[in-house]
């Protein structure tokens, strides 16, 4: 996280720390499944097969501590078909899903987060919270960050994009925010935690997009892959849980 | 002598008849019938040379070693001593005729010619069952049979009195009641002979044997009398009962037994007499009464037992139930159901059962979640209430709309000893995660 603050326990009781190639984040959804970005599963210009061991630690904002936690076990890793792992600029489906052995038991530090139902957690301007043991500018971090970052207008990121020349795919299912201005980003290492927003109506924290793409940090806006599309797929996916 | 093959009848004639007969001439003639008959012989002719006490010629008839006669003359002539008709019968079943004739035949110097005799015999059947003659004055007349007499053309036969067996010699009669077995429900049962004396060397087994569940009663009548001794007991002829595998009592005298309860279906009585005795022997009726069992009763206040019956008898039964919410059980161990059956001997076949109250046992653990109990701590008999919770704030009761996280959560100890919910049945509640409800959220503030 690039420009944020260190957060403290309970803040985002929901943020996963990952360790499958370099650290990642991710979110807890119910009391067994990890909501994530399926490039930390399978990185982009990387070999397609997962063969490296998928570590998962909940329940701390200190990076030592919370791996001093134990790691959780899989039982299942499930990646959006969408996903095209070979497609360097293109991040479309960037979801993914793993199913923990055991249920976790919740408590002040372990918490699931809500999903989105509606278009209005997307409206230009809405502040979230991005957390993330992700690196700050140059600095590795110790402890989970966070950052208060409004939803672009999606005209914006995609102008911004234009002008930088890029062919990086900005698909419906994504969302940007951040602002060019502002030198505050999520950062390697963020991906797979969630863009977090407070609705005021129910006092509930719904996670409305993962930590995807950007463009280096902190110098213009962040991708986040576009929650809200993806619910039916993590329902299915889920069951009934 | 001359034998004539046995025949059921036949003529007998003097030597050359209807010629005159010879002189000097004797034989005999052995008229035999079968065995069984007698022989009845007839003169149909008789022409003999009459003489003072048949001196000279004669025909003499003998059986069973007695002369029957000796006869002379002629038919319906008054010299000699003519037969006539007379029929001559053998006690036996032969008969001897001799003829003898002497050197001449002459009547005042004229040579007299006779014809001689012709005789018809023929078996008359022997009635072997009359009284026989008495073989000397002193002694009485001999039965054939000691019992009873059949006579059959040409035999006899004995039977016996019941009660008592023809032995090897065909004749006599020797009490049996070795094995008499009464099954009628009811009946009178007597020494032989009773009320006249009982014969002696008797080993007699009278056994009762009537229906399970049946129990039999013993009444003795008048008269009463076996021979006793007035210092020794029962030391000439005894009268023993047994029932149940137990000697019920050994009598004799003349006081007649008590009434005996066998308290079973099964009785003996064995009955020995000597050599000797003049007593008149025993008589006594047996009845039988349906056994019953004694009433059941229940051990407990939360026993049921169905349609009580006034009393029970052999294979009648009844049908144990519990209280709403209690367990039958039997020792330690629980049982699904009861019956009992009045046994033949007047016992039930089980032992009245208890009536426990019905145990749910430990509520089943709530998965993120915990119990208190509404009634009675620890308690988890039927009744007993329960109160599921989740651990909020972080996991919540999942519930049916409209149904309240109280209702859901409430489980009582039913009947069937099921910790139950009204609506959902055995199944325990749900704790769901909670999300997005951190309880120290982010805050900031500076502004």
């Amino acid at each position: 996280i690039v420009g944020g603050q260190k957060a403290k326990p309970g803040n985002f009781p929901w943020q996963a720390l990952t360790s499958i190639h370099g650290r990642g984040g991710g979110a807890l959804l119910g009391d067994r499944w990890i909501l994530t970005a399926a490039h930390t599963l399978f990185p982009k210009d990387h070999n397609s097969q997962l063969n490296t061991s998928v570590d998962v630690f909940l329940g701390h904002t200190n990076v030592e501590e919370i791996r001093k936690m134990s790691n959780h076990p899989i039982r299942r890793v499930s990646i959006h078909p969408d996903y095209r792992q070979h497609e360097s600029h293109n991040f479309d489906g960037d979801i993914a899903l793993l199913e923990l052995e055991n249920s976790v038991t919740l408590g002040p530090n372990l918490l699931p987060i809500c999903l989105p139902d509606n278009e209005t957690f997307y409206d230009k301007g809405l502040m979230g919270y991005v957390s993330g043991f992700g690196i700050m500018e140059e600095r590795i971090a110790y402890d989970l960050r966070f950052v208060r970052l409004p939803v672009a207008r999606r005209e914006a990121c995609e102008r911004w994009l234009r002008e930088k020349n890029r062919n990086d795919v900005f698909s419906e299912n994504m969302f940007c925010a951040g602002d060019p201005t502002l030198k505050q980003d999520a950062c390697q290492g963020d991906s797979g935690g969630v863009f977090a927003v407070r609705d005021p109506h129910s006092d509930r924290w719904v996670a409305t997009g993962i930590v995807s793409w950007g463009i280096g940090c902190s110098r213009g806006y962040g991708f986040y892959t576009k929650l809200l599309n993806y619910v039916d797929w993590i329902k299915k996916e889920m069951g009934e849980e | 002598s001359i034998n004539i093959p046995q025949k059921l009848f036949g003529e007998v004639t003097s030597p050359l008849y209807p010629k005159p007969y010879p002189n000097n001439f004797e034989a005999t003639t052995v008229i035999s019938v079968p065995v069984g008959h007698r022989v009845k012989l007839v003169f149909w002719h008789f022409d003999v040379e009459p003489s003072e006490g048949c001196f000279y010629d004669y025909v003499k008839i003998a059986a069973d070693k007695k002369s029957l006669g000796r006869f002379c003359g002629q038919q319906d002539s008054p010299l000699g001593n003519p037969p006539g008709r007379r029929e001559f019968v053998s006690q036996g079943n032969k008969m001897l005729l001799t003829f003898h004739t002497d050197f001449s035949n002459e009547e005042n110097g004229t040579v007299m010619f006779y014809k001689g005799f012709l005789a018809y015999y023929h078996a008359v059947d022997l009635d072997e069952c009359a009284p026989q003659p008495a073989n000397s004055v002193d002694d009485a007349p001999q039965p054939r049979c000691q019992h009873l007499c059949h006579n059959y053309i040409g035999g006899y036969f004995c039977s016996c009195h019941p009660g008592y067996a023809l032995q090897k010699d065909k004749h006599s009669c020797q009490a049996e009641c070795s094995s008499r077995l009464y099954t009628e429900p009811s009946g009178y049962i007597s020494s032989l002979e009773y009320p006249q004396p009982y014969p002696p060397n008797l080993q007699c087994n009278y056994s009762i044997r009537v229906e399970r569940g049946l129990t039999l009663h013993l009444k003795f009548l008048e008269p009463f009398e076996i021979d006793d001794h007035q210092q020794v007991r029962c030391p000439y002829d005894q009268l023993q009962i047994y029932a149940n595998g137990k000697m019920l009592g050994e009598f004799c005298g003349t006081q007649k037994p008590p009434d005996l309860d066998t308290s079973s279906n099964a009785a003996d009585l064995l009955f020995f007499t000597d050599e000797s005795g003049d007593s008149r022997g025993w008589k006594l009726r047996y009845t039988t009464e349906i056994i019953k069992c004694p009433q059941p009763k229940a051990l407990d206040e939360f026993t049921i037992i169905q349609d009580l019956q006034s009393q029970y008898q052999f294979r009648d039964y009844f049908i144990v139930n519990c209280k709403q919410g209690y367990q039958l059980v039997e020792g330690t161990k629980a049982l699904l159901s009861f019956t009992a059956v009045c046994q033949d001997d007047g016992t039930w076949h089980r032992a009245m059962p208890r009536c426990k109250i019905k145990d749910c046992g430990q509520p089943k653990d709530l998965p993120n979640g915990d119990f208190h109990y509404t009634t009675a701590t620890g308690v988890n008999t039927y009744q007993a209430q329960i109160q599921y919770q989740c651990r909020e704030p972080y996991y919540k009761m999942y519930t049916r709309a409209g149904i309240s996280e109280a209702t859901r959560g409430t489980f009582t100890c039913t009947a069937q000893g099921i910790w139950k919910n009204e609506q959902e049945g055995e199944k325990i509640p749900r704790c769901l995660p909670v999300c997005g409800k951190p309880v120290h959220p982010v805050q900031q503030q500076q502004r």
